[in-house]
Formats: C-alpha cells, sequence, structure tokens
C-alpha cells in the first residue's frame, strides 16, 4: 500500500 | 500603484484556468519584476509557483510591492467576461481593497471594467531552494495530458519510471492495467513535438493521478512541459510563459 506524502514536509518555511 | 497592461487577456485566463481547480485562494503578489503566486492545495501535496514576468506585460508598472489576496473561482467569473484578444488591464492602488480589471477590444470600441473584492489572505511562503534531480524529460504538453487523462481511468496512482532508454507512464488498477512508454526522439522540423530524456539515475516514482490531472490543466499555457525527477522528492512540472514560469510540485506516494 502506497501513503501519499505531504509536500510541506520536503520545504522549509521561511 | 499597480498597473499591468496584457496584449491578449488570454494569458491570464489560460493561468487561472489551469490553477483554480487547485487552489482557492492565493496571494498574486507583485513586484517591480512582475507577479507571483506560491500556493499550496488544501490537502497539502501540490505546490505551485507561478512567475508572470514583466516582460509577459504590453505594459507595466509596480512601484512598489502589492499583495492582492484573491479568490479565484470569483476572478474566474470576471476574467471569463473578456475576450481572449482583448487587452487585460490590471489597476490596483497600494494597499487595496480591490483590484480593477479592464478588458478593451483591440478597436477600442468597447471598454468593460470590473472591480473585484481583495481579501487578506495569511499565507506561508515555503523555501524552494535549487533541487538536484536524477531526471528530466521534456515532452509535448498535450501528449502528456493525454496520457494522464487516460492512465488515470485505470488507477488513483500513477508509476512514473525512467530508464536511459525511455520513460514509462503505468498505471494498475482493480479492472486491469495500462502503461504508454515514450522513446526520446528529435523532430527538426516541429521542435516542440520532440521528446527529450535527460537521466541521470533511474527513476521509479508513483503519484496521486488526480493530481497529475489537475497539473495537466497548465497544458494550453504551453507546447511542451518540463517534467524533472529525484527519488523520494516531490516531482516539479513546468510550463514555461512567454516571460516566467507555472510550476507545479507534486509530493510522491510511498510505501508504508
Amino acid at each position: 500500500n502506497l501513503k501519499q506524502s505531504n509536500i510541506t514536509n520536503f520545504f522549509a518555511k521561511s | 500603484m499597480l498597473e499591468g497592461k496584457f496584449e491578449e487577456s488570454s494569458l491570464m485566463k489560460k493561468v487561472v484556468d489551469a490553477i483554480k481547480d487547485s487552489v482557492k485562494l492565493c496571494n498574486f503578489n507583485c513586484t517591480e519584476h512582475g507577479v507571483t503566486v506560491q500556493a499550496v492545495d488544501d490537502s497539502r501535496v501540490l505546490l505551485i509557483s507561478l512567475l508572470i514576468g514583466e516582460a509577459s506585460f504590453e505594459e507595466y508598472r509596480c512601484d512598489r510591492n502589492i499583495t492582492l489576496g484573491i479568490d479565484l473561482e470569483s476572478f474566474n467569473k470576471i476574467i471569463k467576461n473578456g475576450n481572449s484578444s482583448d487587452f487585460l488591464t490590471l489597476i490596483a492602488e497600494d494597499s487595496p481593497d480591490n483590484v480593477l480589471i479592464i478588458f478593451e477590444d483591440k478597436k477600442k470600441d468597447r471598454v468593460s471594467e470590473y472591480s473585484l473584492k481583495l481579501m487578506d489572505l495569511d499565507s506561508d511562503f515555503l523555501q524552494i531552494d535549487d533541487m538536484e534531480f536524477d531526471a528530466t524529460i521534456t515532452m509535448p504538453s498535450s501528449e502528456f495530458a493525454k496520457i494522464t487523462r487516460d492512465l488515470k481511468t485505470l488507477s488513483e496512482s500513477l508509476q512514473i519510471i525512467v530508464t536511459k532508454e525511455n520513460v514509462k507512464f503505468s498505471s494498475d488498477g482493480d479492472f486491469g492495467t495500462g502503461n504508454v512508454v515514450l522513446k526520446g526522439f528529435v523532430d527538426m522540423d516541429k521542435p516542440d513535438e520532440s521528446i527529450k530524456i535527460d537521466m541521470a539515475r533511474p527513476i521509479n516514482l508513483t503519484f496521486g493521478a488526480k493530481y497529475i490531472a489537475d497539473i495537466v490543466k497548465g497544458t494550453s499555457l504551453s507546447e511542451s512541459v518540463t517534467i524533472k525527477l529525484a527519488d523520494k522528492s516531490p516531482a516539479l512540472f513546468e510550463y514555461k510563459l512567454p516571460s516566467g514560469f507555472l510550476r507545479f510540485y507534486l509530493a510522491p506516494k510511498f510505501d508504508e
């Protein structure tokens, strides 16, 4: 089973 | 004050069409260099990054940075009212409550003016550093749109596999499977029809098909689309504008 990852986990808030 | 005039309203129409199903509310950040938007969809899977460069406008001035908080559904209702070939001018004061949207037909015998109320939107800005990608594919945008629509009918996931020789789009659903394999080739007469595959490392990534179906709504913006992929990282889908780009960063699916 595949789980959808979250885009905000890949980029830091600035 | 912002005053931006497009030679044709069609560019803005296409931009709004391309993003309105992914995000509802977003800030249009206007600077002397042009207009940028960064927005994340509600499910926080897809990030949109738009640059409409100053050179995309026939006339452009923005003395001070201005943020336009726009409800895209409302904006779309207004923007659809102009003919594609009309001049489109956007006007806003510094710290504006609304933006003026003016359509003029080329003969100047009809001028339509609308005002759109702006919203005060909170937005987190994400820092997107230059990413390193393992594979880059450039292909006709319409072909990518068709492949996406076709394979989405089988499964809610779409797999992209890149090897040295080719790129394979694949879906595996309850009632069957499907895949489309493309090889790189150069069309000398119509360069936009070419397919270019650059691969440093083989790639095998899976994405939500519905998000890619939203991404291909950018198809009308550009004859070709560039897809950049890296292992265990968001994919970048880019449609180039006359001056600027519409980029979608899509988070992949992983094994649980």
